[in-house]
């Protein structure tokens, strides 16, 4: 995956960090600070789009399965940029009740980003 | 990717500004993390919680403190269940002797201990139920009364008493009397049943080596 330079166009990984005490939320959640809120965007000019080793295995499998059913997302010949690695978000956090819980949220940040 | 007058590529809705596209990427991230937590908002919290609760939720949430073993290889740790030799001859007065084998070189130290019965009554009756821990004296003599306890035991089955610390030791050192004496009026038959299918018996949590073994670490 690329992180984002600035002035590149090419598909990146934006870093984007999402301070809890900026948004007033560190009052209910303990740990950690923030989340890193990292997107994908940027181009995936066709000499780049399906590029081997980067997100072919997780997305020839997706773009079989449009090819397949002929969905729309293929006709206009682009492919997009999307996150090809990810990883899970660890909350600690007050609920309502004022418990203590700790809970993994899946798939919350993204690592890296390729073209489909 | 912010071009003049220009759409953003990939889905086509005119690009913002700066502070805009960070307004709207603060509230996604806000919207993410309350819908992947099932919740319709952030919670507000109705009393405040003592740090000290705090400090023990953050050392969980890290792990276990450095420098400990993780526990597949401390000391290693077993579950002993004895069953009584029962001497139901007074059916008003049960007396249970439980012995523990010490097969392993280090000694044992009983982590924790429960005393299992099954108790037969009469539908819709309680019946209060003393129940006596005896331990050998200290020159092995003849048993004294180490702690009591009183249950009111409220319908028929297995109930369990959590044993404490005078048991536990009974225990580690092999042997464990425990007499149930129920209380109020003679009763018929006995309460407390000994046949092979309702025994009494006492589960323990073992650890092997005890604390002398850890010191020589």
């Amino acid at each position: 995956g690329i992180d984002c330079q600035s002035g590149s166009r090419m598909c990146c990984r934006q870093e984007f960090f999402v301070d809890f005490r900026e948004i007033g939320w560190h009052d209910w959640i303990i740990q950690p600070e923030g989340y890193a809120m990292n997107f994908c965007t940027g181009q995936c000019p066709l000499h780049v789009a399906g590029m081997p080793g980067i997100a072919a295995s997780f997305h020839t499998a997706v773009l079989n399965l449009l090819k397949a059913n002929a969905a729309a997302g293929t006709t206009g010949g682009g492919s997009c940029c999307v996150p090809t690695i990810r990883h899970p978000l660890s909350l600690l956090y007050y609920d309502r009740d004022s418990n203590i819980v700790k809970t993994d949220i899946p798939d919350m940040v993204v690592e890296a980003c390729g073209c489909s | 990717t912010p071009r003049a007058g220009g759409q953003c590529p990939s889905c086509g809705v005119p690009t913002l500004d700066l502070a805009s596209q960070r307004e709207l990427l603060l509230d996604l991230a806000k919207r993410s993390i309350l819908d992947k937590l099932h919740l319709s908002q952030r919670p507000t919290r109705s009393r405040p919680v003592s740090r000290a609760a705090l400090r023990t939720a953050l050392q969980r949430l890290r792990g276990p403190p450095r420098g400990t073993l993780p526990r597949a290889n401390r000391a290693q740790e077993y579950e002993i269940i004895s069953f009584a030799e029962t001497d139901l001859s007074n059916i008003n007065q049960t007396r249970l002797d439980f012995h523990f084998s010490d097969r392993t070189a280090g000694g044992m130290e009983i982590q924790q201990a429960s005393l299992m019965f099954f108790a037969q009554l009469p539908a819709n009756t309680t019946r209060p139920l003393k129940v006596s821990v005896l331990t050998p004296g200290p020159h092995d003599t003849n048993l004294t009364l180490a702690t009591q306890h009183l249950l009111e035991v409220d319908a028929s089955g297995w109930h369990q008493l959590l044993l404490g610390p005078e048991a536990q030791a009974a225990c580690s050192q092999g042997h464990l009397t425990v007499e149930l004496v129920p209380e109020g009026q003679v009763a018929r038959d006995s309460v407390i049943l000994g046949e092979a299918t309702h025994r009494p018996f006492v589960a323990a949590q073992v650890r092997v080596g005890g604390k002398h073994r850890v010191r020589r670490q």
